[in-house]
Parts: structure tokens; C-alpha cells; sequence
């Protein structure tokens, strides 16, 4: 699901 | 986004700027690993495909991904560049780096396999950059203890990405405690990436600080 992508860091 | 953060990114930044600073303005690549910048272009590639699925977290989030894998691309065609131009330097850097980096990665695809938030093709190459982050530089720090030599435009870079591996863990205690939020895998791996930094810096406070020589141990 979408949370598992949720990289927001670099 | 909270202050350790984006210091922590305006310093990556800075270590970026300051490679490519020394290597146009002193036209000298003496003491820079170039297994090292190679792994740092396989680490943005593999960690920023999402900019290939259009699921923007930001524009600045966008914009920093397209400056690290552009700059990381830049500073490999630079020095490969220097093959033609300074044959002696380059044939001299090649020959000091001499850390096996197949060990690195090939630790970085078994730790992306065992551990991953999700067993797909994204999330293990995401897995795997950020290992593979963790020990990129060792090749440049095994570089820098073998020639004993301190060229201080390669430490200064080492100096600036250190800060901003350090400052992600403030980062990561903010977030935790103000957003609730905590990456498992990113937290342990930049656990392991700091450790690795803190020799660097125990050296370089001891030659700045004190004005000895640069050795690592």
C-alpha cells in the first residue's frame, strides 16, 4: 500500500 | 520538516559543492575515491526510482532527489574525465583505491533482502541504497588512512557529509517524539553511518583542534 513508499526523507 | 533536517540536508548539500569545487578549481582529484562517488551514484539511482512513479512528496523533496542523482553523475563524469587529462593522477587514484567494494554491496543486497518494509521491487532497491549508504564512504576513509597524507578539500567533504549524517538523528528524535513518526530501518542504518563517521571525526577534531597530523588508526 501507499504508506510503505512513503519515504519523505533524502 | 523540522531544523536538524534541513541543516542536515543544506550540509549534504555543501559536501556536494565543495567536491565539485575542489576538483574544478584545484583541477586535482589527489585523495578522492572514486569507488566511493560511484557508490553514492548506484545509492541515489536505486533509492530515488519513485521519481519515476509520480508520487511527489514535495518540490523540494522532488528537486533535492534530481540534484543528488545529477550531482552524483557530474562528479563521476568528472573524474573519469580526468582518465584523458591527468593520466598519471588518475592511474595514482585508482591504484590507492583499493577497498573491496563488492563486499559492500553484496552486505547491502543480503541486509535489503532481510530486512525491507515490503517485498517489492522498490522498497528492497530503497532498502538497499540506504545500506549501501551506511558504508559508502569507507572506501574514501580507507583511501585517506592509507596515504596518511591530509588533503584538507577531501577532508572538509568528508567533514560536511558526516554533520549531515549526524544531524538526521536529532531529526529522527524530533519526529518521534513530535510527529510520532519513526523509520526503523533509516534510523538503525544512519546509526551505523555515524559510527563510522566518528572515528573520521575524532581524527579530525584532534588535527584541527590540537593541529597534529591526520592518521586514522
Amino acid at each position: 500500500d501507499e504508506e510503505d513508499l512513503d519515504h519523505d526523507e533524502l | 520538516m523540522n531544523l536538524f533536517r534541513i541543516l542536515g540536508d543544506l550540509s549534504h548539500l555543501a559536501s556536494i559543492l565543495i567536491l565539485i569545487r575542489t576538483i574544478k578549481a584545484t583541477d586535482s582529484i589527489d585523495g578522492i575515491s572514486f569507488k566511493t562517488q560511484a557508490l553514492y551514484v548506484i545509492i541515489f539511482f536505486t533509492r530515488y526510482l519513485d521519481l519515476l512513479t509520480f508520487q511527489h512528496i514535495s518540490i523540494y523533496n522532488s528537486l533535492m532527489k534530481l540534484f543528488f542523482i545529477g550531482s552524483s553523475l557530474y562528479i563521476v563524469i568528472l573524474l573519469q574525465r580526468s582518465k584523458a587529462i591527468q593520466p598519471i593522477a588518475y592511474r595514482e587514484m585508482i591504484m590507492a583505491d583499493t577497498f573491496k567494494v563488492q563486499y559492500l554491496l553484496g552486505g547491502s543486497l543480503i541486509m535489503a533482502l532481510l530486512f525491507n518494509y515490503k517485498f517489492s521491487f522498490f522498497e528492497i532497491l530503497w532498502s538497499f541504497s540506504i545500506w549501501l549508504e551506511s558504508v559508502a564512504i569507507l572506501p574514501q576513509l580507507f583511501m585517506l588512512s592509507k596515504s596518511g597524507k591530509s588533503k584538507s578539500l577531501t577532508i572538509h567533504y568528508i567533514f560536511a557529509l558526516g554533520i549531515y549524517r549526524t544531524l538526521y538523528i536529532p531529526n529522527w528524535i524530533w519526529r518521534y517524539f513530535v510527529e510520532g513518526k519513526v523509520d526503523k530501518l533509516a534510523v538503525i542504518s544512519g546509526i551505523v553511518q555515524t559510527l563510522i563517521y566518528s572515528d573520521f571525526f575524532y581524527i579530525y577534531y584532534k588535527k584541527v583542534i590540537k593541529g597534529s597530523n591526520l592518521q586514522l588508526p
